[in-house]
C-alpha cells in the first residue's frame, strides 16, 4: 500500500514521491544525454582515423552495452538514495506536528466537546439577552419610580404649602385653629343667646 | 543533528561517487574495446569528459530543484520544526480525514475566547442588575413611604374637611 | 493520485485559516 505522505505534501506543497520521480527522470535524462554525447564524439573521432574498420553500428552496440550496465547501477543506487530521501529528508517525523496544526495539540477538541462548547455559548448568549432585558426593565421601573416620587413629593409640597398658607395667616395648625374657631363660634352663639334673652 | 540540506548534498554526492565507481574506466574500455585499442588517450579523455559532464549535469539539476522549490529554506525550516518538537516522543496528531472533526480544534480557541467574554459580560451585567434591583426595591420602599405620607396627609385633610363642613353647618344655623 | 494528494494537503493547510477568518468575523459581528 502506498503511503501518500499527505502530511509531507501539506508541508512541502508537493508529494515527496513526485519530487523523487522528478529527480529520477532528470538524472536519467542526463545519463542518456551524456552517453549520446560520448557516442557522438567517438563517431566523430573515428571519421578522423584513416582505415578505421569500426562501424557506427558497432559503436552503438558498445554504447548500449555500457548504458545498460550504467542504467542498472543507476536504478539500484537511485532506489537506495530515494529511500534515504524519503526517510530522512522529505519526511515529517511521526512525533512532529506542523506549526499550522499546533492548535490540535493545544486544544484537542472532539466534535462532541466542540458541540458542548457551542451549546454553552448559545446559553450564555441567551443569558446575556435576559440580563439585558432585565436591565432595561429595572431602568424603566427606576424611571417610573422617579416620576411617581416627583408626583408624590409635589403632593406633599402642596400639603406643606397649604399649611404654610394657614401659618402665614396666624393659624399655625389648622386643626387647632378650626377647634378654636368652633369653640369661638359656640361662645359667640352663647353670647348671642344671652343677649337675645336679656333683650326680651 | 545533520541539517537536511547537508544530508541531501551528501546523498547526491554518494550517489554520484557510486555511480561513477560502477561505471569505471575499466568498464568503459571493456565496452568500447576496439575504439580504446585504436585511441587509448582519446578514450581516456572522452571518459573523463563523460564523468565530469555527468556530475556537472546532476549537480546542476539538484541546484535547480533547490532553487525552484526554495528547497534549502524549506528544509531548514523543517529542521527547526523538528528541533522544536523533539521533546515529544509519542506520535503527534495527524489529519483525521474528516475536516469537520479536525476543524474543532482550530476553532476551539476562538470559541473559548467568546465563551469567556460572554461569561464576563453576563457576570458583569448580573452584578449591575443586582445593584439595579436593590435600587428598585429601595425605590419601591421610598414610593410606599411617600404614598403612606400622602395618604396620612390626605386623611388628615379629609378629616379637617369633615369638621369644616360641620362648622359650616353650625355657623349656618 | 498525486494531484489529489497535493490538492487535499493544500486545502488542509489553507482552509482552516480561511474558515477561521470567516468565523472570527461572525463572532465579532455577533458580539457587536
Amino acid at each position: 500500500s502506498v503511503d501518500p505522505m499527505t502530511y509531507e505534501a501539506q508541508f512541502f506543497g508537493f508529494t515527496p514521491q513526485t519530487c523523487m520521480f522528478r529527480i529520477y527522470i532528470a538524472f536519467q535524462d542526463y545519463l542518456f544525454e551524456v552517453m549520446q554525447a560520448v557516442e557522438q564524439v567517438i563517431l566523430k573521432k573515428m571519421e578522423g582515423i584513416p582505415g578505421c574498420d569500426i562501424t557506427p553500428v558497432q559503436i552503438r552496440k558498445c554504447t548500449e552495452k555500457f548504458l545498460c550496465f550504467m542504467k542498472g547501477h543507476f536504478d539500484n543506487l537511485f532506489g537506495k538514495m530515494e529511500q534515504l530521501f524519503l526517510q530522512m529528508i522529505l519526511r515529517i517525523p511521526p512525533n512532529i506536528l506542523l506549526p499550522e496544526d499546533k492548535c490540535q495539540e493545544m486544544y484537542p477538541y472532539s466534535e462532541e466537546e466542540f458541540q458542548l462548547l457551542q451549546k454553552e455559548i448559545k446559553e450564555l448568549q441567551e443569558k446575556c439577552k435576559v440580563e439585558m432585558y432585565t436591565k432595561q426593565a429595572l431602568l424603566a421601573e427606576l424611571e417610573e419610580q422617579k416620576i411617581v416620587e416627583d408626583k408624590l413629593k409635589q403632593t406633599l409640597t402642596l400639603f406643606d404649602e397649604l399649611e404654610n398658607v394657614g401659618r402665614d395667616h396666624g393659624t399655625s395648625d389648622f386643626r387647632e385653629s378650626l377647634v378654636s374657631v368652633v369653640q369661638n363660634s359656640r361662645k359667640l352663639q352663647d353670647i348671642r343667646d344671652n343677649v337675645e334673652k336679656e333683650s326680651k | 543533528a545533520v541539517s537536511r540540506v547537508k544530508l541531501l548534498d551528501t546523498m547526491v554526492d554518494t550517489f554520484l561517487q557510486k555511480l561513477i565507481a560502477a561505471g569505471s574506466y575499466q568498464r568503459f574500455t571493456d565496452c568500447y574495446k576496439h575504439f580504446h585499442q585504436l585511441q587509448p588517450e582519446m578514450t581516456q579523455r572522452i571518459y573523463d569528459k563523460f564523468v565530469t559532464q555527468l556530475q556537472a549535469s546532476i549537480r546542476e539539476e539538484i541546484s535547480e530543484i533547490k532553487e525552484e522549490g526554495n528547497l534549502e529554506t524549506v528544509l531548514m525550516s523543517l529542521d527547526k520544526i523538528v528541533e522544536d518538537g523533539k521533546k515529544r516522543k509519542e506520535p503527534a496528531w495527524r489529519p483525521s480525514g474528516t475536516p469537520e472533526k479536525d476543524l474543532c480544534s482550530v476553532l476551539a480557541p476562538y470559541f473559548l475566547q467568546q465563551r469567556d467574554t460572554l461569561r464576563r459580560h453576563v457576570q458583569k451585567q448580573e452584578a449591575k442588575n443586582q445593584e439595579l434591583a436593590e435600587a428598585v426595591l429601595a425605590g419601591r420602599r421610598q414610593v410606599e413611604e411617600l404614598q403612606r405620607q400622602v395618604q396620612a396627609r390626605q386623611q388628615a385633610w379629609q378629616a379637617l374637611h369633615r369638621e369644616r363642613r360641620e362648622l359650616a353647618a353650625v355657623l349656618k344655623e | 493520485f498525486d494531484e489529489i494528494i497535493v490538492d487535499i494537503a493544500t486545502k488542509r493547510k489553507q482552509y482552516p485559516r480561511k474558515i477561521l477568518e470567516c468565523v472570527i468575523k461572525t463572532l465579532k459581528a455577533q458580539h457587536e
